[in-house]
C-alpha cells in the first residue's frame, strides 16, 4: 500500500495571473510529481498542490521566491488517512 | 437483521459493503427499486445503476452518477445517503413523488469500481481508471477527460502519466463507454448530474469551448437557484457557471458530452470545501455534505420535471 508520510497539502493563494502561470510551471517541471487537487484557476481562488515530502522544501522556495502566498492546508497526509482508516474500522465494529 | 435501515450512512465503506447494501436497497423496495448492469470495468468488475421507476415504459429519466474520480469517496458516499433518501421519500415528499410518478431516476454511484478498489487497497489518492496504456508504464486514464466532447482539448494531457489524461481515443474507458451505451440506447434521458469533489461549485456546459450553450440563460438561472437553497441548509457557499468560465477550459468531460447528445440538463457538482481537508472529508460531514447537495439536486429534478423538452 502507498503511504504518504510527511507529504503535504498546501493552499495557495495566486494574486494575479502571472503567479497562476508560474504554478502551471511548478507543476510541469517539479523535480518530484506533484498533483493539483483543486486547480489554479483565477486570481483570488485557492490552488491546492498535494507535494511529496521529498520535493516539499524546494517548491516552498520555489514559492516565497516568487512571493506567492500559500498555507500549509494538510500537514501530513498519511496522518489525516490513518484517522480515516481508524474510523472506518471503528465504525465497522459499532 | 441487516437492512438499509440499520445501514451507517455517516461512514466511508469498502465496495463489497457498497454492493450489499444496494441488493439491501433493492429489497427493502422492491416496487421502486432494481439493479441494473450496464456493463464491466476494465478489470471486469461489474458497473451496477440503480434504477428508480414507477412503471410506464421509457420514461424521461435523469442520470446521476458519483465516484467516477475514485478518491473522492464523499461522492460515493453522497451517492449512497442520496439514493436511499429517493426510496424512503417516495410516497411521503411531494417533490420527489411527483417526479417518479412520471421519470425514471438512474443511478451509478460507483462509477469507476476498479479506481474506488484501488483507493481502498493500495494508493487512497488514486483518481483515475486502471486501464493499461500500451506506450507507457503509467496506468489510468481521467473519466471525465474521455468523452466525445472536444476530446483532447485543452484541460486535458496526452501524458498517460498525468493525472488529466484523456486516454488513446474518445470513449476507450469501458466505465465511460457503458454510460455512453446506455443512454444512447435509452434515448429519453433529460438531465445528467455528475458528481465530483471538490471545490463547492455547480457547473454546466460548455468546457471544451467558451462558446455559452444555447441553454446557458436557463441553465444559469437553474444554478443560481440551486446553489442559493444549498447555502440555505449549513451556509456553504457554492460558485456556478458553466465549466470554462467558473474554472477552466476542460475537454472530454460528461456533461458536454450529455449535452451534446441531446441531454438540456446537465450539471457536474463539486462538493464541499472545507479548506481542510480537499476530498479527504472526513465521514462525519457525510450527512451535511449529502443533505445540502440533496436540496441542490432536487431543485434541478423538479425543474426537469416542470420543462419538459
Amino acid at each position: 500500500e502507498q503511504l504518504f508520510v510527511g507529504d503535504q497539502v498546501l493552499r495557495i493563494m495566486p494574486s494575479d495571473e502571472e503567479q497562476i502561470n508560474l504554478l502551471r510551471v511548478l507543476a510541469e517541471h517539479a523535480a518530484v510529481q506533484v498533483d493539483f487537487w483543486r486547480h489554479p484557476t483565477s486570481p483570488g481562488q485557492p490552488a491546492d498542490l498535494w507535494v511529496p515530502f521529498p520535493g516539499l522544501q524546494a517548491v516552498k522556495v520555489f514559492l516565497e521566491s516568487n512571493n506567492i502566498s500559500y498555507i500549509i492546508m494538510i500537514e501530513d497526509v498519511q496522518e489525516l488517512l490513518d484517522e480515516e482508516k481508524k474510523t472506518m474500522t471503528k465504525s465497522r465494529r459499532i | 437483521n441487516r437492512s438499509t435501515s440499520t445501514f451507517d450512512y455517516a461512514s466511508y465503506h469498502t465496495i463489497d459493503e457498497i454492493y450489499d447494501w444496494m441488493d439491501m436497497l433493492v429489497d427493502d423496495h422492491p416496487d421502486l427499486v432494481s439493479k441494473l448492469q450496464i456493463g464491466q470495468s476494465y478489470e471486469n468488475r461489474p458497473l451496477y445503476v440503480l434504477k428508480f421507476s414507477t412503471g410506464g415504459s421509457n420514461r424521461p429519466a435523469i442520470w446521476l452518477d458519483t465516484g467516477i474520480h475514485s478518491r473522492e469517496w464523499i461522492t460515493q458516499a453522497t451517492g449512497i445517503w442520496t439514493a436511499n433518501k429517493i426510496a424512503k421519500d417516495y410516497g411521503q415528499d411531494p417533490s420527489i413523488t411527483a417526479i417518479l410518478d412520471s421519470m425514471d431516476i438512474f443511478f451509478e454511484i460507483i462509477t469507476n469500481p476498479d479506481g474506488f478498489a484501488f483507493t481502498q487497497s493500495s494508493n487512497r489518492l488514486w483518481r483515475k481508471t486502471r486501464s493499461i496504456t500500451a506506450s507507457s508504464n503509467c496506468i489510468g486514464v481521467d473519466p471525465n477527460r474521455n468523452w466525445d466532447a472536444g476530446f483532447g482539448g485543452s484541460g486535458s494531457s496526452s501524458n498517460p502519466c498525468s493525472e488529466t489524461y484523456h486516454g488513446p481515443y474518445a470513449h476507450s474507458e469501458r466505465e465511460v463507454k457503458s454510460i455512453v451505451d446506455f443512454i444512447l440506447s435509452h434515448g429519453n434521458v433529460k438531465s445528467v448530474i455528475s458528481i465530483h469533489s471538490y471545490s463547492q461549485m455547480l457547473l454546466f456546459p460548455y468546457g471544451y469551448t467558451t462558446a455559452p450553450a444555447p441553454d446557458h440563460q436557463e441553465l444559469n438561472e437553474l444554478a443560481k437557484k440551486a446553489v442559493s437553497d444549498l447555502a440555505a441548509v449549513y451556509g456553504t457557499k457554492y460558485t456556478y457557471g458553466s465549466i470554462a468560465d467558473t474554472i477552466y477550459m476542460a475537454a472530454g468531460t460528461t456533461v458536454d458530452w450529455a449535452y451534446d447528445n441531446g441531454v438540456k440538463y446537465s450539471f457536474t457538482f463539486e462538493l464541499r470545501d472545507t479548506g481542510r481537508y480537499g476530498f479527504l472529508l472526513p465521514s462525519s460531514q457525510i450527512i451535511p455534505t449529502a443533505t445540502e447537495t440533496w436540496t441542490a439536486l432536487l431543485d434541478i429534478m423538479v425543474h426537469v420535471l416542470e420543462h419538459p423538452y
